[in-house]
Parts: C-alpha cells; structure tokens; sequence
C-alpha cells in the first residue's frame, strides 16, 4: 500500500548556493578574473506528488508513483540541475600566454527532479 | 587533493596548475570582452552565441594573447636605411587538438607619445617575412623576396600596428612550419631617402626606436564545448 510523509519544504529539490574563492584554492596567482566561482549544486527531495515548482519531467512524476508504491525498490527522482549558466575566465596558462576562454554550463540556476 | 586538482585542471583545458613566471600585463581588449560578458543582461548573447567573439566578428570561445618569443637581429650595418630588424616567434603549440583557429592578429605597440612632424620624403616601409630557418639567418639578410607576407609604408608612425595573419597562423598549428617572421622597418627607399643617406640611422628612425613589443591575438573555437548541450525542460 502506498504511504505520503510530509517532506519539509527547506528538503526539497533546489539549488545550494556555494562560493568558492580562487585564493580558498590557491588558484589566485594564476587566475587574472573572476576573484571566485558560483560553485551551486542541487540537493534536496523529489516527493510523490511533485509539484510544478519542482521542474520535473514527466518520468520523474511516474517514478516518484512507482516509489511511493515499492519504496525500498525504486529510488526517488534524482535532484538535478536544469538551468545553468557559462563564465568565462581570465587566466595566464601555463606559458605565460594570458588567456580569456569561456565555459559552457557552469554555473547552476535552477534544479529539478 | 592534487589527483583531484589535476583533474579539475584537465578539465578547463590545462595539462597542470599554471604558475606564470613573468606575467605579461593584460592586454585592454580581453579586459573589455571579459567585463562586457560579466555584466548581466537580458540582451545576453543566446548560449550558441557565447562561442561568437562579437569584438571581431568571428566564432570562437577561447581568446589567448601570445608574447614574442623572438630576439633582435642586427639593425643598421650595409643596409644603412634598416631602422628595425627583428625576428617575431610565436608558439602556438599550446592550442589543442579539437581548436580549430578562427583568427590571428599581429599587434605591434611603440612607445612614443607624440607624432613627430615628418622630414620631408621621409617614408617608413614595413616589411614581414615568413622566417627562414634559424641557420640561414645570416646568410638571408634580408630574406628573399618569395618569403615576404605583407609590405607597408607609413608616414606617421601610429601607437599600434595590427595585421591579421590568420592564414599563417594556421600554418604554425603545424609546429615545423612555424619558424616565425622576421620583421623590418626600414626607411623607404624613395625620392627623399638620398637626403638622408649619410645621416646616422638613429637620426632617421627617430620613433622606430620606440618599439615596446609584438604579441599574437589568436582566436579558437572548441567545437566540443559548443555543441548544443542537452535539451532543457
């Protein structure tokens, strides 16, 4: 039989926001800009139901059932990130060239299940 | 730590954790594209965008500046209206396989702060040449003619000079080929030179000698990393 526990709502499914500082890394003599990184990741549950705040997909709705039906066989939906953002860097490489590059997707807006 | 590092590292595009030695000032124009893409807007570029360098209109997602590793050749000698002779070395080598380079911008900067009212009929003439190999240097003073990539005169000599060598820049990916350039600046040998002849080459080249240094603005794209990433929700 299936069962629902309330899941509050600070354990939810979103993005945690992190900061990491170059010189926490010793990075800050070679990286020119930024002074830090948006190191955000997602954490949190994915409860039956999901609600649309949640940004799931439609197989996550289906597994959330199926684990509300058979918890100890089929996990929750994974918290995952669905909206990111690139940076780009300035930075001096290993030849002394100074270098901008930019990466994709690095930065974590949005979570979802 | 360090595996997890070194890791981290490979994965920007490293092979190990830089530590610049004599780290070149940052060149105004990579300021300028870093601060504009740092600045949130709704009008942000569309992610397949963000591998476009709008500044030079052309694809890419990775902009390094390049120093010269060049050195002086001898100035001045049988040649009396040689001002400048100077071979220019870039290495390349650093790009990566999957990069494929979109543009190469030679920048020449002097240090001058004021345009000096020319001499009559005095003409600056600037010569870049595909290098010869390093031994026959000295015999290929200056090098032949087949070897010449760009020929420019000029009266007054600006603060900055840039040429685009994109298509050599392609060609030094191969690192055997890349045996730089060898750059002259020279009094033109026109109608007003003969006045000159006999003066000293300091006098005439007044301002030449205010070159400061000679980097490479190479434009690549990662095709890997532009690729249209997964479908969003």
């Amino acid at each position: 039989s299936s069962y629902y526990t309330p899941v509050m709502p600070s354990s939810l499914c979103k993005s945690r926001r992190l900061y990491i500082s170059f010189s926490d890394v010793g990075w800050e003599n070679w990286i020119i800009a930024p002074q830090g990184y948006m190191a955000n990741y997602c954490l949190g549950e994915c409860p039956f139901p999901l609600t649309t705040e949640l940004n799931s997909t439609n197989h996550a709705i289906l597994q959330t059932m199926v684990h509300s039906l058979d918890p100890e066989g089929t996990p929750q939906p994974c918290c995952v990130p669905v909206r990111l953002s690139p940076i780009s860097v300035l930075f001096y490489d290993n030849h002394d060239n100074v270098v901008l590059r930019h990466y994709e997707d690095m930065v974590v807006d949005e979570c979802g299940c | 730590l360090s595996t997890r590092e070194s890791l981290l590292l490979k994965s920007l595009g490293l092979s190990a954790k830089p530590s610049p030695r004599s780290p070149a000032p940052v060149p105004s124009v990579l300021w300028r594209i870093f601060q504009k893409r740092e600045i949130p807007s709704p009008l942000r570029p569309s992610r397949e965008d963000a591998c476009w360098v709008e500044e030079f209109s052309v694809p890419g997602n990775i902009i390094r500046v390049f120093s010269d590793q060049g050195h002086f050749l001898h100035s001045g000698g049988p040649r009396t209206l040689l001002c400048l002779e100077k071979h220019l070395f870039f290495n390349l080598s650093v790009l990566e396989d999957g990069e494929q380079l979109t543009m190469a911008q030679l920048q020449l900067q002097f240090g001058h702060n004021s345009y000096r009212a020319p001499s009559p009929g005095q003409v600056f003439e600037l010569r870049l040449y595909r290098a010869p190999p390093p031994s026959l240097w000295e015999l290929l003073s200056p090098p032949p003619s087949h070897r010449l990539l760009l020929v420019q005169s000029f009266v007054q000599l600006h603060k900055s000079l840039l040429f685009n060598l994109t298509q050599v820049g392609r060609d030094w990916r191969t690192q055997s080929r890349n045996l730089g350039l060898v750059l002259e600046i020279s009094m033109s040998s026109g109608a007003g030179s003969s006045a000159l002849l006999g003066r000293p080459p300091g006098n005439f080249c007044a301002g030449i000698d205010s070159f400061l240094d000679a980097s490479l603005l190479v434009v690549s794209l990662q095709l890997e990393q532009c690729k249209a990433a997964r479908k969003k929700r």
